[in-house]
């Protein structure tokens, strides 16, 4: 052994750099050209998202809210939210104060409200943007799979969770489930947030909501890189669902958290507790909001209570929904 | 964050969007 060491010449770290790196940068380019060549990215392995999942995103998440909630003395506010204003493109002309002394905390910055006048509701479309960001994807449902981007799937029953069924039968699909005229189909749109967008969310046309179903779950990244990476991202990710009726028969709103957004609030369900610090893996909690007959259910809203009769939330296109938070 | 609208309308339901274009609250995504 001792030989062999001397005949061996001593690892130099720099030609060592120099092949690893090369070697890995090398991998990259080839896997990159895989791409160009048309062929939809890799997806991560069962282990890889198994890795990401075990990240205490969490953890993380928590920290960053607790950090967000802190009090910046008022001499700090303005270097601070400049800097965010900057960085993620903020265009604080829109927002209700744009003084940022007014914000006490980034938290708040986030939550910040828009003048009412910059976000007209178009009049001639049956169904409106819910919030500001980027359309990530969009278009018809296919049997009872969903597009979280292009080629990526995610499954409707996953996402949505058990649908009481209508009737005996039990032969239909889940996609059938859902639908109450054959003369329809189902859609979907994906609305991807970036970090300097306006974080509240609104009600995309006028409806009802009959049932709040809150997955608690990881809070990976869902920057469009990640949806493109992890399939199911959406079915993984700690998310609130509304599901109700719209002229057209079922309409669902679905806000998925992240990593630095982990905590998602609506204005008229103040019982809903998101990014708590502990979970168990694959529950879900409903509330129904479709009173028994002789229940008559009140819920309070961020105005006070939000009037409901037997037949759920009723929500007005364009009408304030709830908000993303920070951690 | 994410938000995903799942919903039923009739067939020829039609989008007026672009994959990757910015939208803001209010703005009409189809019908």
């Amino acid at each position: 052994l001792n030989t062999g060491r001397g005949l061996l010449p001593r690892p130099r770290p720099l030609p060592l750099l120099l092949l690893t790196g090369g070697g890995y940068l090398g991998y990259q380019h080839y896997r990159k050209r895989g791409q160009e060549d048309g062929a939809p990215p890799p997806l991560a392995t069962p282990t890889q998202v198994a890795l990401y999942r075990s990240f205490p995103t969490r953890l993380l998440s928590r920290a960053w809210g607790r950090l967000n909630g802190v009090e910046l003395p008022t001499w700090l506010r303005k270097p601070v939210y400049s800097l965010y204003i900057w960085t993620f493109g903020v265009n604080m002309q829109e927002a209700a104060v744009e003084d940022l002394h007014h914000y006490r905390n980034l938290g708040e910055f986030f939550r910040r409200r828009l003048k009412p006048a910059v976000r007209p509701i178009c009049a001639s479309s049956c169904l409106i943007s819910p919030a500001d960001g980027r359309i990530l994807h969009f278009g018809r449902v296919k049997n009872s799979e969903v597009e979280q981007v292009k080629g990526v799937t995610y499954s409707l029953e996953n996402f949505l969770g058990p649908q009481k069924r209508r009737g005996s039968d039990s032969s239909s699909s889940f996609r059938d489930l859902l639908l109450s005229s054959p003369d329809n189909d189902l859609f979907h749109a994906v609305v991807y947030l970036a970090p300097g967008d306006y974080h509240c969310f609104h009600s995309p046309t006028d409806w009802r909501v009959e049932l709040r179903r809150h997955f608690p779950g990881s809070l990976m990244s869902v920057n469009p890189g990640v949806a493109r990476w992890v399939k199911e991202l959406f079915c993984l990710n700690e998310r609130v669902v509304l599901t109700g009726q719209w002229q057209h028969g079922f309409f669902s709103l679905t806000a998925v958290g992240a990593t630095n957004v982990g905590s998602i609030r609506v204005y008229f369900d103040q019982e809903l507790q998101t990014n708590a610090p502990h979970y168990s893996k694959g529950s879900f909690h409903d509330r129904n909001y479709v009173a028994a007959d002789d229940q008559v259910l009140r819920v309070a809203g961020e105005g006070g209570a939000v009037p409901v009769d037997g037949e759920g939330v009723a929500l007005h296109r364009g009408e304030a929904v709830g908000e993303f938070n920070l951690g | 964050s994410t938000i995903v609208l799942l919903f039923e309308a009739p067939k020829d339901f039609n989008f007026h969007l672009q994959p990757g274009q910015r939208i803001r609250v209010g703005e009409g995504l189809g019908s």
